[in-house]
């Protein structure tokens, strides 16, 4: 304990390289100590040895999981490593302690952003958003963002009912999307050739004609439920159809597997729960 | 569900990047 408090002096008076000892050798007798884990981890922290910092944070949690100043300051040492998908890991336990804030999340975005992974800026940004709305100059930055990724075209109008609108709703706040207004062949021709991502009804006729032509843009299909179509599902060309979301089920799945015995090879399949 | 979807679209989001 001795050692313990003369690191914590030292740590305070600013002597980091001292209190790094101090604290080294009491956790040399008492290894599994959270707290000292803790501060021995801050002081690294505060010697720019960030690395050595998060070891101490990870050991110090797994030793005591309940708490919030370690989570956050793993936070902050993740983020000063660039480990910025590490950080957003452990946001959710943060949150139920109630300790995520929106300075956290935005300065997440930012470091996604430098590293040009731009679904998971937004995400950072849109949760920030959730947590404290009244970030007006967080709207234009996600619109920007939501610029530069792909186009997503949904072949069928919006408010349709059904899982596939819970998707689509969702989807609308990551992506710029749009909809079918109409069945138009044109109006279809022009969002298929606007989109960079097109994504069908199953059982829709236009994902048919669709998977006939020359692929422009990458298609998914789904999700498939329930309703068996064999007709329908052996009139795709389904080589052309990246991706067929289907739902968790084993009698959904045999079923299909059974009409389109060769769909596996053909195309992916994205099973969701 | 929908993280699951998510990470679809990411993924064909960084296939189309590759690609371009």
């Amino acid at each position: 304990l001795v050692h313990y408090e003369k690191g914590l002096e030292l740590a305070e008076a600013g002597k980091y390289c001292q209190a790094l000892e101090y604290m080294q050798e009491h956790l040399r007798r008492t290894p599994d100590d959270a707290e000292v884990l803790n501060d021995t981890g801050a002081i690294l922290y505060c010697l720019g040895r960030s690395d050595e910092a998060i070891d101490h944070f990870v050991k110090a949690r797994s030793t005591r999981n309940d708490s919030a100043e370690t989570l956050w300051n793993l936070a902050e040492a993740y983020l000063a490593t660039g480990k910025a998908s590490e950080a957003a890991e452990i946001f959710d336990d943060m949150d139920r302690m109630g300790v995520l804030n929106a300075d956290l999340l935005n300065r997440t975005a930012e470091v996604f952003l430098n590293q040009n992974n731009k679904a998971g800026a937004l995400e950072m940004l849109l949760r920030s958003l959730q947590v404290w709305s009244d970030q007006e100059v967080l709207r234009p930055m996600v619109d920007i963002i939501r610029s530069k990724r792909p186009k997503v075209a949904f072949l069928f109008k919006e408010n349709s009912t059904g899982a596939v609108n819970e998707i689509a709703r969702f989807v609308k706040e990551r992506f710029v999307v749009r909809f079918l207004e109409d069945s138009g062949e044109d109006q279809v021709q022009g969002l298929i050739e606007w989109s960079d991502i097109a994504w069908f009804e199953w059982g829709s006729d236009l994902a048919v004609t669709a998977s006939k032509q020359v692929k422009t843009c990458k298609t998914i299909i789904g999700p498939y439920l329930d309703e068996g179509n064999p007709q329908w599902s052996r009139a795709v060309n389904w080589t052309n159809i990246d991706v067929l979301v289907t739902v968790d089920g084993c009698t959904a799945q045999e079923a299909l597997a059974g009409e389109l015995p060769e769909l596996e090879s053909q195309t992916s399949i994205a099973v969701i729960p | 569900q929908l993280d699951k979807i998510n990470g679809l679209l990411i993924e064909l989001e960084a296939e189309i990047e590759s690609e371009q």
